[in-house]
């Protein structure tokens, strides 16, 4: 999966993959203070037969939590679970639906996303990429985009959530590459210097087919470096 | 003597402000020395209104001048892609808050060796509700040896009141303030000591931390003045005590998911308190909305006692539901105000508004920004003004722009805060007390050039209408305008005439405040007016708009959103590149995980 972090004061943005194999959790949000967790699960590698015909992974199943409204609610590609309490409702991806209880907003667009708001804070997208069901190459996935990032506690963390409040960056040396239009550079973040590439990543919520293209810095190497300690310890043993 | 911070002493922060005719020229300058044994880094942070642009920024150190240079933005972006390059941050100002944005320059300093920061920027001041207000941001941080914020006004109208105030004003800081006026000459001073900054008799820190400002009016014999200065005029039209003109007010009012909790009663709280101020000869309705669509009244009914009982009722009542759709509930809005119209349900001479609150994108029904737009421009054939209230941090605020000023309107941001109810309340009594319609404003044709806009929609009671121009005519005597609106009852004619051989001595007098303002103002009204129009024109016309008001900003030496100043300053290693550009509302960025 690509992950995109915007960088308002730089007027720019950093971005990295984390690669994992499939049915690897990963925290996402963790905010104890609003008693909100996100986490994400792993799918890929497409296999025909025994043949691997795709290496890429996805997050193909998303896990919510509410621990102040005792609710948990499973996206995946073909089904949305909320389970408040002890009461349990699934909805799919095949009718434009939304439910509201106190507090939950959460809005089913057909085949096309979903978006989730817990009461004035925080806002979730996600978005629904659908393939056809013999693509050799694809299978459906999830995105997953945060909105109103300001509204989480200041102790906020996960792979993502880790820098709702904002990063330090400075970029120098940059240098041409191979590439033409992906020249390296150096980062200097965390006191640490990173080697990052030019490069650009897409934001599927206005346009889910091609998306917009968004400028950015890779992060090589899981984001090493950039994000707190490595993404191993984002490692979670499920998505709830 | 002043406690120094980090071994930087400021000993000196001098804000000069001389408004000639409503044109504010503010410099303010900062002085600061090492007091270490070792170079040590000095900052200058300015907040200054967002309507303000920024016309100059120099540095000296060590007797040595470092300017900074205006240049087209898209230059300055590729020198700062060589700053990046060679591992410099840019970028100097950032959003800060509702009203200001932040200048912040940092610098490092030899042993004892000392700096000097000059910020200039300009700005019209604006009136509303009856006066006009300047705006300026005090926060030292230290305390500081030579503090002054001087006032200088000259209005040639004369000045009909004059007050300051500051947020963090004290009895022991009373003394320090200063205001006096008479006849054209208004003067504000803010002088402390060091005692007085101190935020208690023993304390090192300053009390010195929040809004100084200033607010005034000028006398009003006429309902317009003709200024002329070096060959550029200024008109400025705010005729007094005329009665008000009936409105007919749609409020489109977004009651989706996202508003849930404590904005939807913000919301309700202010639509109550503007029910309170409607007055009885106005029309009104309810549209709300989120995938569905809820009018309240069949048509749009009169602001009697009772409906407007009824309505308080029914805000009241008013719940959260689920999605958004924006195109819908403003077509049904034109839709009532055209049958209205069509079955003379409201008064002939009356102004037609809707306002549209919504807090997010359009996520249900029409959702291409683009096409919503159009939509609302090819149904509002009647010209009702559409005004855009954007709340929160999630709104697409240039969709909302561009639609409002595609309908005559404009756009507001609403911070989401306490004090959200006031701040809808307060745009409402903007547009509450309208008294003209349909104003247009003639000048000698043949005789001058470079008009700015010089037809409106309305006049409200409180604001100014102001346009400027360029006389290409050296040889005329008197400068003429006439000015045609629909007032409530009838048709008014205005007429205003100088003579131009009169003016010199005003224009001498005006001189000793600042010599070019007549064409720093015409040129500042211009630029803006040019950059709202080029929100809503087609792609040609928005190409030659850039062009014209880039030109002017180059001209005139403005950082406008086209163009942005490069700064140079001297670094230990090399000399490093900076860029300070306007800042430009945007919406709200968001972190993701996706693949493709």
């Amino acid at each position: 999966p690509h992950f995109v972090i915007n960088v308002p004061s730089q007027n720019d943005a950093l971005c990295f993959n984390i690669q994992e194999e499939p049915g690897v959790v990963l925290n996402l949000v963790e905010d104890q203070g609003l008693g909100i967790a996100v986490n994400g699960e792993i799918i890929g590698k497409k296999k025909i037969g025994n043949n691997v015909m795709s290496n890429e992974t996805y997050f193909g199943k998303l896990g919510f939590v509410n621990r102040e409204m005792k609710l948990r609610i499973e996206v995946t590609t073909e089904t949305i679970t909320i389970m408040l309490g002890k009461n349990k409702k699934e909805y799919t991806w095949e009718k434009t639906t939304s439910v509201k209880k106190k507090g939950l907003n959460l809005v089913i667009h057909k085949k096309n996303n979903m978006t989730l708001s817990f009461g004035e804070g925080a806002k979730f997208v996600i978005i629904l990429h659908q393939f056809l069901k013999d693509d050799p190459l694809h299978m459906d996935f999830l995105g997953f985009y945060t909105l109103d990032d300001h509204k989480f506690s200041a102790h906020v963390h996960g792979l993502l959530g880790q820098f709702f409040h904002g990063i330090d960056y400075e970029i120098s040396n940059v240098h041409k590459t191979k590439i033409p239009d992906k020249p390296d550079a150096t980062m200097k973040v965390k006191n640490k210097l990173l080697t990052v590439t030019r490069g650009s990543q897409k934001d599927y919520r206005s346009d889910p087919r091609k998306g917009k293209k968004v400028p950015c810095w890779f992060v090589h190497s899981n984001a090493e470096g950039l994000i707190d300690g490595t993404h191993k310890d984002y490692i979670v043993p499920d998505i709830f | 003597t002043a406690e120094p911070v980090n071994d930087i002493e400021v000993y000196s922060i001098n804000i000069d402000c001389k408004v000639t005719s409503r044109f504010a020229h503010n410099v303010i300058t900062s002085r600061a020395i090492n007091r270490a044994s070792m170079s040590k880094e000095a900052m200058f942070k300015v907040d200054l209104p967002k309507t303000a642009f920024i016309t100059n920024f120099s540095m000296v150190i060590d007797g040595k001048t470092y300017l900074g240079e205006i240049k087209e933005k898209e230059v300055a972006k590729k020198q700062y892609e060589t700053a990046v390059k060679r591992g410099q941050t840019a970028g100097l100002v950032k959003a800060s808050g509702r009203k200001t944005e932040t200048f912040t320059v940092s610098v490092n300093i030899a042993a004892q060796s000392k700096v000097t920061f000059e910020l200039v920027y300009e700005e019209m001041l604006k009136r509303n509700h009856g006066k006009y207000e300047m705006f300026i941001k005090v926060q030292p941080k230290t305390l500081v040896r030579n503090f002054q914020i001087e006032v200088e006004i000259h209005e040639p109208q004369g000045i009909s009141f004059l007050d300051a105030e500051a947020t963090f004003i004290t009895n022991d800081l009373l003394p320090a303030v200063h205001k006096s006026f008479s006849a054209e000459k208004g003067y504000v001073s803010f002088k402390p000591t060091l005692d007085q900054q101190r935020s208690c008799a023993t304390c090192s820190t300053t009390l010195l931390d929040g809004d100084f400002t200033v607010t005034y009016d000028v006398n009003r014999e006429s309902a317009g003045n003709i200024q002329v200065v070096d060959g550029y005029f200024v008109h400025f039209f705010a005729p007094q005590k005329l009665a008000g003109v009936p409105k007919n007010v749609i409020y489109v009012i977004d009651k989706s998911g996202s508003m849930y909790g404590r904005k939807l009663e913000q919301t309700k709280e202010a639509l109550l308190e503007i029910l309170k101020d409607t007055a009885e000869h106005d029309h009104f309705n309810f549209v709300l909305f989120d995938n569905d669509i809820e009018v309240w009244k069949p048509s749009l009914v009169k602001a009697t006692p009772e409906n407007l009982k009824k309505a308080r009722d029914f805000v009241r009542q008013i719940t959260d539901g689920y999605t958004t759709n924006i195109n819908d509930p403003v077509l049904k809005a034109v839709q009532l105000l055209d049958e209205a119209n069509a079955l003379n349900q409201i008064p002939e001479r009356s102004v037609s508004l809707i306002v549209l609150l919504t807090d997010g994108e359009a996520n249900i029904g029409e959702t291409e920004p683009e096409k919503i737009q159009e939509n609302v421009k090819k149904a509002n054939q009647r010209g009702y003004t559409l005004y855009c209230l954007g709340f929160g941090y999630g709104v697409n605020y240039g969709f909302l722009e561009k639609m409002a000023l595609e309908n005559a309107g404009i756009a507001r941001r609403i911070y989401e805060d306490s004090d959200a109810a006031l701040q809808m309340k307060g745009f409402y009594t903007e547009i509450a007390n309208p008294t003209l319609l349909d104003i247009k404003m003639e000048y000698p044709e043949n005789a001058i050039a470079n008009l700015t806009q010089n037809s409106f929609k309305h006049y409200f009671d409180g604001s100014e209408i102001v346009v400027a121009g360029r006389i290409i005519d050296n040889d005329l005597n008197v400068f003429s305008v006439d000015v045609k609106a629909e007032g409530a009852d009838n048709l008014l004619k205005y007429s205003e005439n100088v003579q131009l051989q009169d003016t010199d001595g005003v224009s001498k007098k005006q001189e000793y405040i600042f010599g070019d303002f007549t064409e720093r103002l015409w040129a500042y009204l211009t630029i803006q007016q040019l950059l709202e129009k080029r929100v809503s024109a087609d792609p040609s016309e928005k190409e030659k708009l850039k062009k014209q008001a880039l030109d002017l900003s180059l001209k005139f030496k403005f950082v406008t959103p086209l163009t942005s100043m490069v700064v140079t300053k001297p670094d230990e290693i090399e000399e490093e590149t900076l860029v300070a550009d306007k800042f430009v509302e945007a919406q709200a960025p968001s972190n993701w995980v996706d693949s493709d």
